[in-house]
């Protein structure tokens, strides 16, 4: 049996359903994202707008970079800077039901993929670590 | 064939070696860590001390955790406390040779594993991305 039959015979399992995922608003101010991104500690999370929609991905090191000025750190821009301003927009997203071999071929270049439904809507995230635990269970 | 034969088969490929991992030393200051973290854009990195052993991770969230302040974000600090005092020290480490089934049940919860010889000194990395593109090479 195909290692790629055995994975989507468990793929149900692979959504991380939106309500369980750390997210900012496009439209909240880099201090806040700064703030939610420290405790919650993910590296990078999805960027929403009011509607629930799936805008981007934010991490610390586009709003650190915001910081870097000519000789010294400086935090005062945060309160002025958007997230929609610094997020990055050209991340790839799949659809519910997914093509696991689309799947496992995006997984190698990004840690986690956005599931998005065809209004636009976010709907979870598929993670490496999920489809490493399945390819655990198939190799015992 | 076994997943676990395969994979072996290929393990001399999955080290990154030292030299191409970005890293921080145990006794720079935040400041500069931040600088790094933020131009180099890794999530979470090495920190090494004078003789290149390895002594623990360093991400963005461990930095900026310090910048909270009661009622603002403070960077003064950190040019006053040392990568050393934030840094995770809890980790599993692999030695090389490696034993796959072992590095394959460490990655389903760490992105990446150090590999740091008997002596302590660090040697390199072993990725999600390196054994993710084994995987997808093998399930086609
Ligand atoms: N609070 C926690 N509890 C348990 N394990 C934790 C954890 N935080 C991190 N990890 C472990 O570290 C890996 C990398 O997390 P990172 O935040 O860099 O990268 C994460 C993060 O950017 C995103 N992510 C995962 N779960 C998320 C969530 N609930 N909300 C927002 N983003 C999430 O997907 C990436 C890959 O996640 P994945 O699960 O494959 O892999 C995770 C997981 O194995
Ligand atoms: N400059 C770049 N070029 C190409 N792809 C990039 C990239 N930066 C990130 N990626 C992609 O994003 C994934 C997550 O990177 P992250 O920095 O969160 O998490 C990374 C980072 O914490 C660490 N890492 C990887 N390569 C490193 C290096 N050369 N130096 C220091 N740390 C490294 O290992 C984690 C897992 O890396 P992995 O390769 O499995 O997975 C990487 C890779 O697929």
């Amino acid at each position: 049996k195909s290692i790629e039959k055995m994975l989507s015979e468990n793929q149900e399992h692979f959504l991380i359903p939106a309500e369980m995922v750390a997210n900012v608003q496009e439209n909240n101010f880099l201090d806040h994202a700064l703030l939610v991104l420290t405790k919650v500690r993910y590296a990078k999370i999805p960027v929403l707008d009011n509607d629930y929609k799936f805008k981007g991905l934010l991490s610390l090191s586009m709003i650190t970079e915001t910081m870097l000025g000519l000789d010294e750190l400086d935090v005062s821009k945060l309160h002025e800077i958007y997230v929609k301003d610094v997020m990055e927009t050209d991340m790839p997203t799949i659809q519910d039901p997914y093509d696991i071999e689309n799947v496992l071929h995006l997984l190698v270049d990004h840690p986690f993929l956005s599931v998005v439904s065809n209004d636009g809507s976010f709907t979870g995230i598929v993670t490496r670590r999920e489809l490493m635990k399945s390819l655990n269970h198939i190799a015992h």
